[in-house]
């Protein structure tokens, strides 16, 4: 139940920021370059220590095709308000 | 379980179908709906009950798109349904995605499976990062009983146990890879990638990727049984063959080969074999050797027919293989050939054997296999 991946990196990059916004409370807005990049690579290892996967901090494919399958839509982990 | 634990104070929780999917006829949405408040129902005191009208604590509806709570859907896949954990208003309410198909079988997506976890969230369970719980964020389908140890002790926190029911057999809790003790039951190339089985589970491993992935035998093949005992694949006929007690089943790919299951008996073996332990197909000589007990067999994959002179005592043909303990090994778990070493798993170690050397070479962990 997984999507094809992504080729392009810049679809790959935003498939990511949906799914970090998403599930991992990732804050929406510009944070300035270098900031936003170190808040994504923080919820990604927030989300591959969550999946067993191993922790980068990288968008390598084994997180993409994690982040690629059909899921639920609540939270994994963040506040719920 | 959810930050601060919200939970239903009455052990009543009212419901409400608010509207059907189309994909589906209305009693078997009703049918998977009850069902799946069911799940929850027999491992604890909860009761539902249903309301036609008004406002119920689970408020359960079908939208796509923005459906009325500022948290839309995405169209077909990705996200397929949430739901609010217990509380007023939107507390507690569940809702699906329309833009999905909704089944009653193991194709995408089965409606009793998604309602059963979205459930979970609406009595006060969040996600589970064991992959066989219900409660894991990502779907996979599986048959029988959903709830894994963990999602019964996470609900039974909340609301205690099930005064009437006996103890529920819950799915098995995901086999951890690291286990310095972790034996395996069998492994199997195929088409590159190599699938190590375990209980209800297998690690799929490809070259190119670093982390064994997980899953539940049955949420690819649901006809599988649960334990697995030999698998190997045989290249030229590019099927990957698995053994379960006296039956045998065809993979293509990931698809079973239709006209299985078959008896492993019509292989050549005598009816008094009950199950093979362990199975590899040697490429360089078009053999594949079954292992049975202390003894093991050699098919002629060419001729379909068992090699004369077999059983042989795997003691005799293998030298080498020895317990921490000194005591010789003369069964054997798994089984696979590469680059013409024969790797035989028994409990927690692997030998290495050497055909050009006829003897074991390494001793090793058996999940060192999992980058362990």
């Amino acid at each position: 139940f997984t999507k094809p991946l992504p080729t392009d990196e810049r679809e790959r990059w935003l498939l990511a920021e949906r799914y970090l916004r998403r599930y991992y409370g990732m804050q929406p807005g510009l944070l300035g370059k270098s900031k936003s990049s170190d808040v994504m690579a923080e919820k990604i290892r927030v989300m591959q220590s969550f999946f067993k996967l191993e922790i980068t901090g990288k968008l390598d494919d084994d997180t993409l095709e994690v982040m690629n399958k059909a899921r639920c839509g609540v939270l994994d982990v963040g506040e719920y308000n | 379980l959810f930050p601060q634990k919200p939970k239903w104070k009455n052990t009543v929780v009212t419901f409400r179908i608010t509207n059907y999917t189309p994909d589906l006829k209305k009693e078997d949405v009703d049918k998977a709906i009850h069902n799946a408040l069911r799940t929850w129902s027999l491992v604890t005191p909860l009761r539902f009950k249903r309301l036609r009208e008004g406002n119920a604590d689970i408020m359960i509806s079908f939208g796509r798109g923005e459906h009325g709570d500022h948290n839309p859907f995405d169209g077909p896949d990705g996200l397929l349904a949430h739901a609010y954990p217990p509380g007023l208003g939107i507390g507690g309410d569940t809702h699906f995605d329309e833009d999905e198909t909704w089944t009653k079988d193991s194709h995408a997506y089965n409606l009793f499976l998604v309602a059963a976890h979205e459930f979970g969230h609406a009595l006060g369970m969040a996600h589970s990062n064991d992959p066989g719980s219900l409660m894991f964020p990502v779907y996979s389908y599986a048959k029988g009983f959903p709830l894994s140890e963990d999602d019964i002790k996470g609900i039974q926190e909340l609301y205690g146990p099930n005064p009437d029911h006996e103890k529920f057999k819950p799915k098995p809790e995901a086999p951890n890879k690291c286990d310095p003790e972790l034996s395996i039951d069998a492994v199997t190339e195929l088409r590159g990638e190599t699938l190590i089985f375990k209980d209800g589970y297998f690690w799929r491993l490809h070259p190119q990727f670093t982390e064994p992935e997980l899953t539940l035998i049955h949420s690819i093949w649901p006809q599988l049984p649960k334990k697995i005992n030999a698998a190997y694949e045989n290249l030229e006929k590019d099927l990957v063959i698995i053994f379960s007690g006296i039956r045998m089943w065809a993979l293509n790919g990931y698809t079973l080969v239709a006209g299985y299951p078959k008896y492993i008996h019509t292989l050549g073996l005598p009816k008094s074999i009950r199950k093979i332990d362990a199975a590899v197909h040697i490429r360089d000589t078009g053999k594949t050797l079954l292992f049975t007990d202390e003894e093991y067999w050699s098919y002629n994959e060419q001729s379909a027919t068992m090699d004369q002179g077999y059983p042989r005592s795997i003691k005799d043909d293998f030298p080498g293989m020895q317990e921490r303990d000194g005591d010789e090994v003369d069964e054997v778990d798994a089984a696979t050939y590469k680059n013409g070493y024969l790797y035989l798993y028994h409990e927690n170690l692997q030998y290495e054997y050497s055909y050009n050397r006829r003897k074991v070479t390494r001793i090793m962990r058996a999940n060192e296999l999992l980058h362990c």
